[in-house]
């Protein structure tokens, strides 16, 4: 050990596990995590090379490997809690994106949100076996976060019951989605629905892509990788191209929204309720800004404990850099922030879980709240955890640029939260607008409740005598 | 409008209640700033897109005010009293920095004065010196192994140097002695000029 890092900690005010605790929620789930991430790191498959020196090729292969060797081992160890599986496949994959991740996070809780009983018996054993391997194909090439403005098409053929989808611009050529490239044989894909000569906005289909045998893609289909990014070398982000592909009728997600087989459109009774999968990740980012950034600290924080450089006082050896003021300003407010937001996080996953358990129950009235909440915290927290670690990266002098410091890696991995799942400029604009709605009702004197409660209660105050 | 409040900016109920009234008022000024462009005879959409930093700063400040909110909620939770000291030092650290960078908003809403904003500045830097015993510890509670971190830099043993010589060696650039592209591209160029 380190002698500077050991002083540091015997040094400390608190104990360490007391606090991992309250991160965790309890001792019972730290050692739970614990446990997991013990099975994980003491099993020689997890021994992965150096992602750093491979070419992305031989990385997204390595990628396809591990999601596979690490489903057959969750599988051993009878880990099945969604919890318990996340916290597996976070140590599994370790920095990297995995490349079977939108199955998990978008493909699997779309079908769980929006099919109905019967297609969730059809489609979900299969996807939980992986004889299904799904994606969530929403934005388009044109097209980003402005949903009502996406192309693809999905036209109802009474006569056969199907759908007939279409890519009918090239603007409109599914674009972005993680393991479309070269992973998936089927895809939740976003159309506008068009029956009985009328268009009804968005809605998800399921749509085979590649066939289950062979991998071939079917006919109709142009599906492919969109090349190398900025990060994400081990996922295949794709593209999708429809051209007149038939689906049965029973392939759109009809638990809210329905299409009869003669035609007839049922509305759902929210439009919103189509884009829930989002929510729900948009959710999920607020945790993911905290960690992301956790990770960040700890890597500075360390290393600035360890490195020592110049002069402080003329004559004395030099000291630990994090004992100049300005690496503590760089540094301690974003050890904060990373606290914070593990909270909001918590609060987030908790409100997400609340508010939908109401939507089942058929009670819609805090769905505007949840939207607005998770697409302004998830701008809110990209943004300053994205930044966050680059101020990390730069406090760590030359070494945070090496790829062995492991900050450029988790700077190009998370940065993207802040265009995907809604860019964070349209997501503040969105959580404005129900924050304008809001202010407007509580002017007029009715009480708004949930986070804005403070606008009725400012209201209330305006109305009080004030004291010449 | 409503009149400032008196904020003790050592007191985190009271660092709520600013933000709080912070994101109120540039909530009502967005409302404002986007009647005003509707006034203008703009269509809605234009008015919209005419008010949209004012409505962005607005989103921004009250998303500040739920998490510093919710962090100062989470210290009533914490019984230990020596969590709570340094969780608590972290959490008046973050308003108390985002006052510093926001005093703008807080100035212009009346809430804070500007010796109180100076007052700010001052307490941030004792927050650093009074974290800086604990910073290694608070990032060893987010309890990140070696094996997730994934870097040289951060690991737990502090062996940094000799373990970032180490990975220097497993580059491919060194798996010969000489590089090809000497033989093919450096030594012709020398047999040229």
């Amino acid at each position: 050990m380190n002698p500077d890092l050991r002083k540091e900690r015997d040094n400390a005010t608190f104990k360490t596990d007391l606090l991992t605790y309250i991160l965790d929620g309890g001792a019972e789930k730290t050692q739970r995590r614990r446990e997991i991430e013990s099975l994980v790191i003491s099993d020689p498959d997890f021994q992965h090379v150096d992602l750093n020196f491979l070419s992305r090729s031989e990385r997204y292969a390595a990628a396809v490997k591990r999601s596979a060797q690490m489903i057959v081992k969750m599988r051993e160890h009878g880990i099945s809690d969604p919890e318990e599986i996340y916290c597996y496949k976070r140590i599994w994959n370790g920095r990297e994106h995995e490349a079977l991740g939108l199955h998990y996070a978008m493909f699997l809780p779309t079908l769980q949100k929006l099919g109905d009983p019967a297609q969730q018996e059809k489609w979900i054993p299969p996807a939980k076996t992986f004889k299904v391997l799904g994606t969530y194909a929403q934005t388009e090439l044109g097209h980003g976060t402005h949903i009502r403005a996406l192309e693809t098409t999905a036209t109802y053929d009474p006569s056969t019951q199907e759908f007939v989808l279409n890519s009918p611009t090239v603007s409109s050529i599914k674009w972005w989605p993680g393991g479309l490239g070269k992973t998936s044989n089927h895809a939740i894909v976003l159309a506008q629905l068009y029956t009985q000569g009328h268009c009804h906005g968005l809605h998800a289909f399921i749509v085979p892509i590649r066939n289950m045998s062979t991998h071939e893609p079917l006919p109709g289909v142009v599906v492919g990788d969109i090349g190398p990014k900025f990060g994400f070398d081990e996922v295949d982000n794709g593209y999708l191209k429809l051209d007149n592909v038939r689906i049965p009728r029973e392939n759109m997600l009809m638990k809210y929204a329905k299409v009869e087989p003669d035609g007839t459109y049922v509305k759902p009774p929210s439009d919103k309720l189509t884009y829930g999968t989002m929510v729900f990740i948009r959710s999920m980012i607020v945790g993911e800004s905290a960690r992301a950034l956790a990770k960040a600290c700890t890597i500075a924080i360390r290393y600035s404990a360890v490195r020592r450089q110049s002069e402080l006082r003329p004559g004395e050896p030099e000291p630990q850099i994090l004992d100049y003021q300005t690496q503590q300003y760089k540094l301690f407010p974003l050890l904060a922030t990373a606290y914070a937001f593990h909270f909001v996080g918590q609060y987030m996953s908790q409100t997400y879980h609340r508010i939908t358990g109401d939507i089942d129950q058929g009670d819609f009235s805090q769905l505007p709240e949840l939207h607005a909440l998770s697409a302004g915290l998830k701008a809110f927290t990209t943004w300053a955890a994205s930044a966050g670690i680059e101020v990390c990266r730069m406090a760590c002098g030359g070494h945070g640029y090496s790829r062995c410091s492991s900050l450029p890696d988790i700077y190009v991995t998370f940065t993207p939260t802040c265009t995907y799942e809604g860019e964070n400029t349209v997501m503040m604009l969105q959580t404005a607008r129900y924050l304008v709605k809001s202010y407007t009702q509580a002017s007029a004197g009715e009480q708004v409740g949930g986070t804005v409660s403070y606008l009725s209660e400012m209201s209330q105050r305006r109305l009080q005598p004030q004291q010449v | 409008s409503s009149r400032p409040t008196v904020v003790n900016i050592s007191d985190l109920s009271s660092l709520v209640e600013a933000y709080k009234l912070r994101a109120a008022k540039l909530v009502e000024m967005a409302a404002r700033s986007l009647q005003g462009e509707l006034q203008r005879r703009k269509s809605k959409e234009e008015a919209w897109n005419g008010a949209a930093i004012d409505l962005v700063r607005a989103s921004d400040a009250h998303c500040h005010y739920v998490v510093v909110k919710l962090f100062t909620a989470k210290l009533g939770e914490v019984g230990d009293t020596a969590v709570h000291s340094v969780l608590g030092s972290l959490a008046l650290l973050y308003a108390l920095h985002g006052i510093t960078v926001h005093s703008g908003d807080f100035l212009q809403a009346g809430l804070l004065s500007v010796p109180q904003v100076a007052q700010a500045s001052q307490q941030v830097k004792e927050l650093l010196a009074q974290i800086r015993v604990n910073a290694v510890a608070l990032a060893d509670a987010f309890d990140y192994r070696d094996e997730m971190l994934n870097s040289v830099l951060g690991r737990y043993d502090g062996n940094v140097y000799e373990n970032m010589f180490e990975w220097a060696k497993k580059s491919p650039l060194n798996s010969e002695q000489v590089h090809e592209s000497y033989h093919k591209y450096l030594k012709p160029l020398h047999s040229k000029l």
